[in-house]
């Protein structure tokens, strides 16, 4: 069911041609779908370009990445979809208005260590969990 | 002067997101990855006596020891059956250290602060005394093990064939008038000839100075020769101060994290 139309702004959920169609009818899933689909941006995160290889002795950087594109019927395998993505899909299309498309976010993160030098010149090697997108999907 | 957080080549082509940041903007956002860090400030390390100490050599092992996992990892799962195993060239991180290493969330090392021999009694003369700063040790950190790192270079003519005692000390109590009180932490019989690093475990010793830093008075070490006559650990190969960097004493410690950080909001 749906409830009262949620404020929406973060999610582009809602399109006037999308609107117009009901369920039953065709959507054009053409290749250029493929190029706006969810997937994995490249994204580096340059500790040399901060300034910091004073005391960050090892990575010079690392790719962080980030996830982008849309989050469209039918949301197949690859794209890593919660079961609760695919229904919310289904109810964007009958409720374009009130129910926006799930959100294209990680579904897989990894942690990088760094290896820096503290004020003293004792050296620290820490992992940090969560710091890097290894797979997007629909959530 | 560059940006510092950019697309790939062929993104920036095709999306125009990508302008340099205003140094106000640059500096917020190193405070942002500052923070996810953990860390308050910008370290501002002394590097007096050279990034190719001892110390950050073993850690640079480790950090590559871990790198080379996780790229084991990656290979292992585009093909299962591609052996995990590779050879590491690890020069001073022993497999033992990587065990630790694999169940730690945090390493420190600690170089030894002293710089230079200090006048000890007639008593105490061939004692080394080694201290080391804790002071930074993050809280809700716990320490799962600890090492004190020495190296011993093969010692030529004087004792050939002979085997020598390093004994290991815990400084426990320090007055003005009389030599400190010491506590045995652990005694090795070592033959003149043998070269490479000594390990001693410390983390019970580690795990009291963390909890109560005032009793953090500092290693010493003395060795004996077999009929029980003291010598300076020079004469028996082992490396402190003035001999070379990458050989420079040292302490390490593996820790786990005890609870949640949690960042401060701003």
């Amino acid at each position: 069911s749906v409830g009262k139309p949620r404020q929406q702004s973060r999610n582009r959920s809602t399109y006037p041609q999308e609107a117009q169609k009901g369920p039953g009818q065709t959507v054009d899933h053409n290749s250029s779908d493929q190029k706006t689909a969810c997937r994995k941006h490249e994204l580096y995160v340059s500790f040399r370009d901060l300034g910091w290889q004073d005391w960050i002795i090892a990575p010079e950087g690392y790719a962080a990445n980030y996830c982008d594109g849309e989050c469209s019927f039918p949301l197949n395998a690859h794209m890593n979809a919660t079961n609760h993505a695919i229904v919310q899909t289904l109810v964007h299309l009958m409720n374009p208005e009130n129910v926006p498309k799930p959100c294209c976010a990680p579904t897989k993160l990894h942690a990088i260590s760094v290896l820096y030098f503290d004020d003293n010149s004792n050296v620290i090697l820490k992992k940090y969990k969560n710091m890097v997108v290894r797979a997007c999907g629909c959530h | 002067g560059g940006s510092f957080l950019f697309d790939s080549a062929s993104e920036l082509q095709s999306r125009s997101i990508h302008r340099r940041l205003r140094t106000q903007e640059k500096r917020e956002m190193q405070k942002e990855i500052l923070s996810i860090l953990g860390l308050t400030h910008r370290p501002r390390p002394h590097l007096w006596n050279g990034k190719y100490n001892s110390a950050p050599l073993f850690m640079l092992d480790l950090y590559n020891a871990l790198n080379v996992d996780k790229k084991n990892e990656l290979d292992a799962s585009w093909n299962p059956n591609k052996s995990v195993f590779t050879t590491q060239e690890h020069h001073l991180a022993t497999v033992q250290d990587n065990a630790y290493l694999n169940e730690a969330d945090m390493v420190m090392s600690f170089v030894n602060l002293v710089e230079y021999d200090r006048e000890l009694s007639p008593n105490r003369r061939h004692h080394k005394e080694f201290k080391f700063n804790l002071s930074q040790i993050p809280e809700g950190e716990k320490v799962a093990a600890a090492e004190f790192r020495i190296y011993k270079e093969c010692v030529g003519t004087a004792f050939h064939n002979e085997t020598i005692q390093l004994s290991v000390f815990k400084v426990v109590g320090k007055r003005l008038d009389r030599d400190a009180d010491l506590l045995l932490l652990e005694s090795r019989q070592l033959w003149a000839v043998d070269e490479g690093w000594l390990e001693f475990d410390i983390t019970a010793t580690i795990n009291l100075w963390v909890m109560k830093p005032h009793h953090n008075l500092g290693l010493q070490i003395s060795v004996q020769t077999s009929i029980g006559e003291n010598i300076n650990p020079k004469e028996a190969g082992l490396v402190s101060q003035g001999g070379p960097l990458e050989k420079q004493p040292f302490m390490v410690a593996f820790f786990k994290v005890k609870e949640l950080h949690i960042r401060t909001p701003r």
